[in-house]
């Protein structure tokens, strides 16, 4: 607001006299040479006076670069080209703006001292992102992304180069472009979610944040923008016939994971529980993708080795690698007092009759739980199982899960819960079904227990379903998943082949038998 | 259980917006570097055209395997990319040598006996603009010095 | 059942990281030498 006068067209001179700099055919060197004349020039100017006269210089060349990207489609749309569009030329105004803005914020200030030119980095990005949000906001479905896309993938491209003046602020530099796309994350700007996930996943942007970046300190913060993915697909990815304009979203985002799996399994790991805590129940595989990372130095034995051993693994007993606060899974409340006062004293038994209460969602059509509480709870009573059963000098085994205060609550939901609720349960736990490891072996001996123990075969029947249509979708399938349902079908003790949901349909019959052929 | 879910006003105008861009897809060289001349566009080709990347063509053995005019293309057609630089490697393994300082290519007709700051015989070519093509260039006598 | 992740174009079975070469969400095939970056001396740079 009240700019001074004339400032527009003295801006959109500067950036005139700039893009001919650009255009003579200069090489890297003599660009700079020109920059320095050229900032003298906005000097006289007065642009450089103050923070607030840049402010103003950026956000109207910014404004001045979206517009003419706009333009041109417009132009476009009216009179489409013969030879298809030239997309060259939507890039020239957006690409020579950026050049002036990265040769700005590496000339600020002496090398030595990064402030100024973060301060000037986080400037031009709060701009890009306040205009897209509100162009979002204005040109609804008429909103182009390419112009914000161009802006910002190029500032990062330039930022990302290998100079001594940006070493020294890599990590600003990437946290500064990680918050911004946190601002205009799918969910704020939904017309910009393509773009989105294209500087997101663009080869330069996964190289600095996963690789670049020591002791993984990217890590984190790429781990909250792949959430802000998955929360932004759920409400989408919940009817399996799903609309084109998701299906690329979603088949987008399977490859950016597939390349984390092949590249970064380690990464996977570490954030399962987070990324398995947004991604909707009935997304299998791409909670499978997810559940079969394993770290890199690991050999996973064959799970179909006759005769395998999991409980005399080395890794077996070993926790996993994961970046969970297990304090805060279950938030502070009286439920979370109630539930650990019943861990340690297992009474009063009303905190078993109430569970489900606790857990219900009342006004919410989508949704009749509270799929995140089950998640934590599962989570956050196994382990406390595990250091339990680990005191005693024991390892998990059909004898030592049972009968316990953990045990209880998971039998609970098996008799207490309706389908629905039972299935959400019995997801979380096989959601710790990966590579070998203490929550893996865990686990894997509660499902089978409660198999073992289900009071009705609606129960059995209900856990075969959930570990087979995990086991059905296209591959890749966890290890901690094909060792456990391998162990039902295998062992008499569970009298799996007597059940008549085994004999139900004659595919489903012949699936099991050829599980069953290929592991014995 | 979790069967299909009616969107909620929220989610149908996300799903909206969505879709206007979804009819704006990012166009593959929106993600690139502007490339002066052969900007990345994707094209559909005939199915039994090859559809995937030759193996191992991002190495300077593949580029060895090209002819001279090809690593030359390359060179002037593809700067900044990790294809001029692999065409530059393979250029110098066919005994080229680039000249900085003229900005065009030596390639000696025999090894020197020694190296000095004698002028010696070769091949110079460079990029004529004006005419748009490698030429070669006569008469021209070397300075050793300039030799990248 | 899910996607054939195999027919996604990327080469899963690559012994090397495949993340330097990837095209992005959208692309069929892994990017090709001429579409990567790389830094070559300045002078090669004749604009």
């Amino acid at each position: 607001y009240n700019d001074p006068p004339g400032l527009q067209e003295k801006t959109e001179d500067l950036l005139r006299q700039w893009r001919n700099v650009l255009l003579s055919p200069l090489t890297e060197r003599e660009i700079t040479q020109n920059f320095n004349i050229y900032m003298h020039r906005m000097n006289i100017n007065g642009i450089l006076k103050s923070d607030d006269m840049i402010t103003r210089f950026f956000r109207i060349s910014a404004q001045r670069c979206i517009d003419d990207v706009y333009q041109l489609l417009a132009e476009d749309r009216l009179n489409p080209p013969v030879a298809g569009p030239k997309r060259k030329k939507y890039y020239m105004a957006c690409d020579s703006f950026i050049k002036l803005v990265s040769l700005l914020i590496k000339n600020t200030a002496e090398a030595s001292n990064p402030t100024p030119k973060l301060n000037l980095l986080n400037k031009i990005l709060g701009i890009i992102a306040g205009c897209l949000l509100q162009d979002h906001e204005e040109h609804g479905t008429n909103f182009q992304q390419l112009p914000y896309h161009r802006l910002m993938l190029i500032l990062f491209l330039d930022m990302n180069t290998s100079e001594p003046v940006l070493e020294s602020m890599n990590y600003q530099i990437l946290t500064a472009f990680c918050h911004t796309l946190r601002i205009v994350r799918p969910s704020v700007a939904p017309g910009f979610c393509y773009a989105w996930l294209e500087v997101v996943a663009h080869r330069a942007f996964l190289n600095r944040v996963m690789a670049l970046t020591p002791q993984q300190k990217g890590w984190g913060m790429y781990s909250t923008l792949l959430i802000d993915l998955f929360k932004f697909l759920d409400p989408f990815l919940r009817n399996t016939e799903l609309a084109a304009p998701v299906m690329t979203l979603y088949k987008g985002t399977l490859k950016v994971l597939l390349v984390l799996l092949h590249d970064f399994p380690e990464f996977l790991c570490d954030y399962h529980y987070g990324f398995c805590d947004a991604i909707p129940p009935n997304c299998i595989q791409m909670r499978n993708l997810i559940l079969s990372a394993f770290p890199r130095n690991m050999r996973l034995p064959d799970p179909f080795t006759p005769n395998l051993k999991v409980d005399l693994l080395v890794e077996i007993n070993s926790p996993p690698r994961a970046v969970i606060n297990y304090g805060t899974l279950i938030p502070p409340s009286q439920f979370k007092k109630d539930l650990d006062a019943y861990l340690a004293a297992r009474t009063p038994v009303t905190f078993l009759t109430e569970l489900r209460s606790n857990i219900q969602v009342v006004n919410d059509p989508a949704r009749r739980y509270n799929c995140q509480l089950i998640n934590g709870l599962v989570l956050y009573v196994g382990t406390q199982a595990i250091a339990q059963i680990k005191a005693k000098g024991q390892t998990p085994n059909m004898s030592t899960i049972a009968h316990s205060a953990h045990m209880d609550i998971f039998q609970n939901f098996t008799v207490d819960f309706d389908y629905e609720g039972r299935y959400l349960f019995l997801n979380a736990i096989a959601n710790q079904l990966r590579y070998p490891n203490s929550h893996t072996h865990y686990f894997s001996c509660c499902l089978l227990y409660l198999f073992a123990e289900a009071n009705s075969e609606a129960v059995q029947e209900q856990i075969t379903r959930m570990l087979l249509e995990r086991l059905i979708v296209n591959r890749p399938h966890p290890w901690g998943l094909l060792i456990t349902f391998i162990e039902l079908i295998k062992n008499p003790a569970y009298k799996f082949w007597s059940h008549e949901f085994v004999h139900c349909a004659p595919e489903i019959e012949k699936l099991f038998a050829s599980v069953a052929r290929s592991c014995i | 259980p979790l069967g299909p879910l009616p969107l909620n006003t929220d989610h149908q105008s996300q799903f909206t917006m969505m879709e206007a861009a979804f009819y704006h897809m990012p166009h593959a060289s929106d993600s690139e570097r502007m490339r002066v001349y052969l900007p990345k566009n994707i094209c559909q080709t005939p199915a039994y055209y090859n559809q995937v990347l030759l193996p191992h063509s991002d190495t300077v053995e593949f580029f060895q395997r090209l002819s001279t005019e090809t690593l030359f293309f390359v060179f002037y057609y593809m700067e900044g990319t990790k294809a001029q630089y692999l065409a530059a490697k393979a250029l110098k393994k066919q005994s080229w040598r680039f000249h900085t300082k003229y900005m065009m290519w030596f390639q000696r007709h025999e090894e020197p006996k020694v190296i000095n700051e004698e002028y010696e015989q070769g091949t110079y070519i460079y990029f004529d603009y004006e005419k748009w093509g490698q030429r070669k260039k006569e008469g021209f006598t070397f300075e050793y010095k300039y030799l990248e | 059942l899910g996607q054939d992740l195999t027919a996604l174009g990327l080469n899963l079975n690559s012994p090397d990281n495949i993340y330097l070469s990837f095209a992005g969400p959208w692309a069929d095939s892994a990017c090709r030498p001429q579409d990567m970056d790389h830094n070559v001396p300045p002078e090669y740079l004749i604009n």
